[in-house]
């Protein structure tokens, strides 16, 4: 067992270190290290009895409210999914929905990014891959227009799912925000209530910007959940602390690689541990 | 902002406009939170703030009339001084095709790069070949396909194997024959951790190698930076890198990790989806932009 440390300003430092290293930001790491000095300071402690206190304390926050994937009540349930450029869209609903189609769920999948190219060929492949069918547009088409047939195709097959991408774009694109909200209001129209899960795709390497685009895309999409993408690589996914408690958005998957099964659902616990590892 | 922050702190310590040497770290502890919330690596900061340090707490500025004021002027000089110097140069070969590798984390911009410094020396009248060397991601080799296209500008692709060495070689083989002046070689993301992918990368260097390795990060990430810049620069030995989506509201604070921790010049930024969106990359813009 190795020895206890005097909790002096050095400590505090070097755990500051450990609670800024996980991109939580520097409000939740100062607010952690008073606390912290308030409650050891001039005592000796174990830095990872100290960790340890504050992973729990993590966990006990993510706990709250973590829901599963949303349901309808009838009907196909309609997942819009929406995130900055390159965060993990596209291969997250290749995921998910092969996810839901090992648990014996029908689903369509729909193209709605007509703008990037080769954007619609890559969810296709995937849809092969999957072997479920598929929405798309001719380039350049109306996303809200892809999103409607999408939902269509979904209640007029009876399959359980309707799972739309979209095209990746920065919150502060006013334009392309507005566009996410036309396309919401499309859907709600040919399905009143949906879509009954919005998801945002953050990426794990992102910093504090995740914050912000958190606020952007909730703004314009009503955002119900996050995908944590690129979790497997070594950034730590922290910004998602202050994303929940700002606006209580929870995590609800993690993407684990770029694989079809590399998903998981969001497990606070690993999540927390994983943080200062 | 920093300069308000700075200003209002020291107001209300003396009205003489002398500092203490504590009163000036007061103010060294404001601009260091300035950074990490700014997304510069931990580290990074650390020793920015040495540096920092050693100037702001001399005579010179603790007697000054204006303490925030010379702060500030000595943190932004700090950062443009670490920031530079700049080279856009693509340091184009006089008589065999030039090289350029673009590498970087999954989604980091890499293919839309290459087709942003297509559109650049295309306006230098030089049509580079493009070569898809990512076998990997579903589209990849359509997607850039497609830029090639759109630009005008051939697109070395072989699907009949999955070998993104043999790809690399087979590009640069034909770029001589055809005699392009440059050669772009788009890989596929990687994470800085995977070691079979980052050794993959390590052989298309050598049996390649490239006259430029250019790292393409994206300018919202946060502490990682340091992590995946060291580790692509220790296997690589990178020429330079290219930050991109810098047309959001990020702060950019992995600039200044990224620089710091490679030492390699920063040569662009990416700031939006188009090929026109590709622009030399200047400290003084950014550096405003670190520390708001
Ligand atoms: N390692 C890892 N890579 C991922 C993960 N999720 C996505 N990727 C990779 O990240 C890159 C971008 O993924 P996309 O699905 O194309 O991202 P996107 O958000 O749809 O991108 P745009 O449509 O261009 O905005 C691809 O190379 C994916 O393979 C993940 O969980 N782990
Ligand atoms: N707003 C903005 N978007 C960008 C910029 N550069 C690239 N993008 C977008 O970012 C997304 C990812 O770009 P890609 O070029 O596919 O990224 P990549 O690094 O090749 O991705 P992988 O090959 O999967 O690793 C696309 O939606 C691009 O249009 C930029 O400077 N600004
Ligand atoms: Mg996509
Ligand atoms: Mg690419």
């Amino acid at each position: 067992k190795s020895e206890g440390r005097l909790v002096d300003e050095e400590f505090l430092d070097e755990l500051f270190a450990r609670l800024i290293r996980t991109d939580m930001g520097t409000g939740p790491a100062n607010k952690i290290r008073d606390e912290v000095a308030k409650q050891y300071r001039g005592r000796v402690v174990q830095l990872e009895e100290v960790v340890a206190t504050i992973t729990t304390e993590i966990r006990e926050q993510l706990r709250q409210d973590h829901g599963g994937l949303a349901k309808a009540d009838s009907g196909p349930t309609v997942i819009l999914v929406v995130g900055v450029n390159g965060s993990g869209k596209t291969t997250s609903i290749g995921k998910l929905a092969n996810h839901l189609r090992s648990g014996g769920h029908s689903l369509v999948l729909g193209a709605g990014d007509t703008f990037r190219a080769a954007a619609v060929e890559q969810l296709t492949i995937w849809a092969g891959r999957i072997g479920c069918e598929i929405v798309t547009g001719k380039s350049g088409a109306d996303p809200a227009s892809v999103a409607f047939q999408c939902v269509d195709k979904a209640m007029e097959t009876g399959a359980d799912y309707a799972i739309i991408d979209t095209a990746g774009r920065l919150q502060t694109q006013s334009n392309l925000m507005q566009e996410l909200q036309k396309i919401r209001k499309v859907i709600d129209k040919r399905l009143p209530g949906a879509p009954h899960e919005v998801l945002l795709v953050l990426d794990a390497t992102a910093g504090q910007n995740a914050i912000s685009q958190a606020k952007g895309f909730s703004a314009a999409a009503a955002c119900t959940g996050i995908v944590l993408a690129k979790l497997d690589g070594s950034a730590k996914g922290g910004v998602v602390l202050p994303i929940h408690e700002q606006f209580q958005l929870p995590v609800k998957f993690v993407g684990l690689g770029e694989g079809l099964d590399d998903m998981a659902a969001f497990d606070p616990d690993s999540f927390a541990e994983a943080l200062f590892q | 902002s920093l300069s308000e922050g700075l200003q209002s702190a020291f107001k209300s310590l003396s009205g003489k406009g002398k500092l203490t040497e504590g009163n000036m770290r007061d103010g060294l502890k404001i601009v260091e939170q300035s950074l990490l919330e700014s997304d510069v690596s931990y580290s990074v900061v650390k020793e920015f703030m040495a540096h920092v340090s050693e100037k702001a707490l001399g005579k010179r500025v603790l007697l000054s009339l204006r303490p925030h004021e010379e702060l500030v002027r000595i943190v932004h000089e700090e950062l443009i001084e670490t920031l530079g110097p700049v080279d856009p140069s693509l340091h184009l070969k006089a008589d065999r095709p030039t090289v350029l590798m673009l590498c970087g984390l999954q989604g980091s911009g890499k293919t839309t790069t290459c087709g942003k410094l297509t559109q650049m020396l295309r306006e230098q009248q030089i049509e580079p070949l493009l070569v898809a060397a990512d076998l990997q991601r579903p589209a990849a080799i359509e997607q850039l396909k497609i830029i090639g296209e759109q630009l005008g500008v051939p697109v070395h692709t072989e699907t009949d194997h999955q070998d993104p060495v043999k790809v690399c070689q087979n590009g640069v083989d034909r770029a001589r024959r055809d005699g392009n002046r440059v050669v772009i070689l788009d890989t596929a993301g990687r994470l800085a951790i995977d070691e079979e992918l980052m050794a993959q990368l390590k052989r298309i260097d050598k049996k390649v190698g490239p006259d430029q390795v250019y790292l393409v990060v994206d300018g919202m990430t946060g502490q990682d930076a340091v992590n995946s810049a060291g580790a692509f620069n220790d296997a690589l030995e990178l020429d330079g890198v290219v930050m991109t989506k810098l047309d959001g509201d990020a702060r950019g604070g992995a600039l200044l990790s990224v620089k710091q921790v490679t030492g390699v010049p920063i040569k662009f930024i990416g700031t939006g989806e188009r090929f026109d969106a590709l622009e030399p990359f200047r400290p003084e813009g950014m550096a405003g932009r670190i520390l708001q």
